[in-house]
């Protein structure tokens, strides 16, 4: 049996639809430690990491007596979730050996419940070994800063460069009609730690990435005030984005090096 | 010319 009872679904909500457009269908691998989610884009340049984690608040209950593996198909859980009011706690259930997953969704005054059954995919999906790396350089942003960045230079290209130094980070566009830079300095003076930019640096880093997923990954913006971006010259960029009393969710990018 | 590379380049099955 398994079922975890997540206090809000208005956070289970805005993590599909952050996943569903560049990942269609995934596995959520749930255990006694938590649920997890990888998955790779359908061009394999970009690679999602999921972790709920069973033993943080958002959590009223969890329980997952052997470990499963639930496929499903995002953009139908993202209409299943749509039938939950925000204020809802959502409770996911499934048997040892699943065919289906049961949504129930509790309002808050406990007069509505309901219950949506979606058969469960077969998805074969090879998991990669993530290895915990030290990254050259990690800022810590504003998420809705990080946003209106990849959103204003992909008027003007299709690729962005991202330039850490020890002053701050610099994010720039050339495009066949314009070309765009925005210079970001590490804040001192900010009163609110969710505002501030800060850049951890061990080296230099000057990589370049495709905007279109970039913009695609910043659609998790509300799932965080920060997001912190972590880079290694010629390796995938990570793009996380902390989601408070349960885990995180991660996005690796696989930068575009000169040839 | 820049070229994207895919992200199983950089991760191995785990």
């Amino acid at each position: 049996m398994f079922e975890a009872k997540m206090l809000q679904s208005s956070v289970l909500k805005k993590i599909i639809e952050s996943l569903k457009d560049l990942f269609a269908d995934a596995n959520f691998d749930c255990s006694s430690s938590g649920i997890t989610l990888q998955d790779m884009d359908s061009s394999h340049v970009a690679l999602c990491y999921l972790k709920l984690r069973s033993d943080e608040e958002g959590f009223e209950d969890y329980r997952c007596d052997r470990n499963i593996t639930l496929g499903v198909n995002l953009g139908l859980m993202s209409k299943i979730l749509k039938c939950a009011g925000n204020d809802d706690v959502v409770t996911l259930r499934a048997e040892d050996e699943p065919n289906i997953l049961t949504f129930i969704f509790d309002s808050k005054n406990s007069e509505r419940v309901s219950k949506y059954d979606i058969k469960l995919m077969e998805i074969d999906s090879e998991l990669l070994g993530i290895p915990d790396t030290d990254y050259s350089c990690v800022v810590k942003m504003p998420s809705h800063e990080f946003q209106r960045i990849c959103s204003n230079l992909s008027q003007l290209g299709d690729s962005v460069t991202i330039d850490c130094h020890k002053e701050g980070v610099d994010f720039k566009v050339a495009g066949e009609q314009g070309s765009g830079a925005i210079k970001l300095k590490q804040t001192t003076s900010v009163d609110k730690e969710e505002d501030q930019v800060t850049v951890q640096l061990n080296e230099p880093v000057t990589q370049s990435f495709a905007l279109k997923f970039l913009c695609a990954f910043t659609k998790a913006t509300s799932l965080s005030d920060t997001v912190n971006l972590s880079l290694t010259q010629d390796t995938p960029v990570v793009v996380e984005y902390p989601i408070a009393q349960h885990g995180y969710l991660r996005f690796y990018l696989a930068p575009k090096i000169e040839e | 010319k820049k070229k994207q590379v895919s992200i199983s380049r950089f991760f191995t099955p785990a």
